[in-house]
C-alpha cells in the first residue's frame, strides 16, 4: 500500500550535515497497525513526513500502491495527501482563528464533503475523542491534550486509507491516551491502516508490527518480545 | 515560598462557564520537589500559569514569600517572573527566528547577565539537556523533543528560585525523559524548588510531594503509596 525504497533524508545546516534518515526500506500493508519508537532526534518525524508526502527525500522513493510518489505531479500528490492520507502532526498545526469544530470541518470541506454533512461529522469525530463539550473553543482556549485530540479528529475526518500519527498521545494522561489508542484500534479493525510514532512503550507493544529507530536507522522487532524494548 | 489561597479560575466562553480551577489552597516550601498529575483538561496548566504569575485568578490569591502577588505592581510581578520563576511551557513558546542558543541567551540578557557570560552559560545549559550539537538550529530545524529541551534550558537560564515545568517530558522517550528528570533532581538537591506537571506516573512517583487533579480540584497524596495512582 505504502512503501519506502532506499529512502534517505539529509539536512544541511551551516557546516553541518545531518543524516536524519539513512537509506531505509519499509513495506506497509493494508490493514497493518504499525508503531515506530525510538529516542528523541532519531528520525521518526522525518520518516513519517516522507511517508505522508509532506517532505521530499534526498534520495530514494516513497511508493503509493507501487507507484513512485516522486514521479507524480503536484496535483496528484496533493490529492493523495487530502484523500488517502490522514496526518496527525507532533505540533498539532491547528488553525488558531478557527474553533475545534471548524478545524475539523475545514478538512472535510477541502475533501469535497457537502456542507450539511460536515457539521455532523465534525461533531461526531470530536465526541469520539472526548471533546463533545469543547466544539466551539479555539486552540488557545483548549488544554494541550485537547489540542492534540482536535488534531487527531481532523486527521480522521476524511476516512483516509492510511493514518500517520506523530506522537498522538504525548500530551495525554494514560487514561485518555488509552481511549485514543482504542479509537485507532477500532478503525484498524474496520480496515484502516495505521502508522503511529510513539514514545510510549505500553502503547507500542499493542501494535501489530513494531519498528525501532536510532540515529536515522530502523529495524523491525516483535512487539510481543519483551527484550526488544530494552 | 509560593502559595495559593482560595485560588480560583473561571473561563467564560459564549454561554459556557468553565470552572478550570475550583477554590484551592496549596503551600510550596523552599526545596520541595512537587509533581502534579491528572487527566487532560483537569486544570494543571491553569494552576501552573497562576502560580507562575502568567495568568490572573478569577478570585483568591497567589502569595510569593507571604506577600500577595495580586497586590504587586506590574513591574514587580514582571521582575519576579524574570528573576525568581523559571517557566517551561507545555507548548514550548520558543522564538522561531532565533537559534536554540539565542533562545536561551535572550532569557539571560533580559535578566541582566553580561554579554560575555551569556554564550557560555547558554551552551552549557543546552549541553546539559543533550543539545550540544544543536546550538545553531532554529526551532523548525529541531525535533519535537529537542524543542522541548530548549524550552527547559531556557527556563533554567536565570537560576530561578522556583522552576515551574508544564509536561517537560511529554515529547521525550523514556530514556531522554529520565535524563531530564535527573537534571531537575540535581538542581533540587542544590536548593532549587521544582513544581512539575506530568502525565508520566513513573516520573511523578519520584517527586517528594505529589498532587492529583481532577475537574479543577486537587488533593495531595503520598508519592510512595502505589494505590494513590490508580
Ligand atoms: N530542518 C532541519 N534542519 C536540520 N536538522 C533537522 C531539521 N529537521 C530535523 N532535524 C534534525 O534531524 C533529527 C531527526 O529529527 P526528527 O524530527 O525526525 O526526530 P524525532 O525522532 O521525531 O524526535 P522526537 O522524538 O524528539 O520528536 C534531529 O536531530 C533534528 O535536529
Ligand atoms: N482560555 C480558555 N477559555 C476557555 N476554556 C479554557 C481556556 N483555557 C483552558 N480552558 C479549559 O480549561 C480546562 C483546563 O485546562 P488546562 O489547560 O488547565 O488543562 P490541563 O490539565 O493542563 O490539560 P492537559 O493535560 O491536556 O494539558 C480545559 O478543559 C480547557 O478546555
Ligand atoms: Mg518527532
Ligand atoms: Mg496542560
Amino acid at each position: 500500500l505504502l512503501s519506502a525504497r532506499n529512502l534517505e533524508r539529509i539536512y544541511r545546516l551551516g557546516g553541518q550535515t545531518i543524516h536524519a534518515l539513512k537509506p531505509l526500506n519499509m513495506d506497509i500493508h493494508r490493514g497493518d497497525f504499525i508503531a515506530i519508537a525510538g529516542p528523541s532526534g532519531s528520525g521518526k518525524s522525518t520518516l513519517l513526513q516522507l511517508l505522508g508526502l509532506i517532505d521530499s527525500p534526498t534520495s530514494g522513493e516513497v511508493r503509493v500502491r507501487s507507484q513512485a510518489a516522486q514521479g507524480l505531479g503536484r496535483e496528484q500528490r496533493a490529492s493523495l495527501r487530502l484523500n488517502s492520507l490522514g496526518f496527525v502532526f507532533q505540533a498539532f498545526n491547528l488553525l488558531h482563528m478557527l474553533t475545534a469544530r471548524q478545524n475539523v470541518e475545514i478538512a472535510l470541506a477541502l475533501a469535497g464533503c457537502p456542507r450539511r454533512k460536515r457539521r455532523a461529522r465534525a461533531s461526531q469525530l470530536l465526541e469520539s475523542v472526548g471533546l463533545g463539550k469543547r466544539l466551539d473553543h479555539r486552540p488557545l482556549q483548549l488544554s494541550g491534550g485537547e489540542r492534540q485530540r482536535v488534531a487527531i479528529a481532523r486527521a480522521l475526518a476524511n476516512d483516509p486509507e492510511v493514518i500517520l500519527a506523530d506522537e498522538p498521545t504525548g500530551n495525554l494522561d494514560s487514561q485518555t491516551g488509552l481511549e485514543i489508542v482504542r479509537v485507532l484500534e477500532d478503525l484498524n479493525r474496520a480496515g484502516q491502516t495505521i502508522v503511529m510514532v510513539t514514545h510510549n512503550l505500553e502503547i507500542a507493544k499493542r501494535a501489530g508490527r513494531l519498528f525501532l529507530m536510532r540515529d536515522g536507522g530502523m529495524r523491525e522487532v516483535d512487539p510481543e518480545d519483551p527484550t526488544a524494548l530494552d
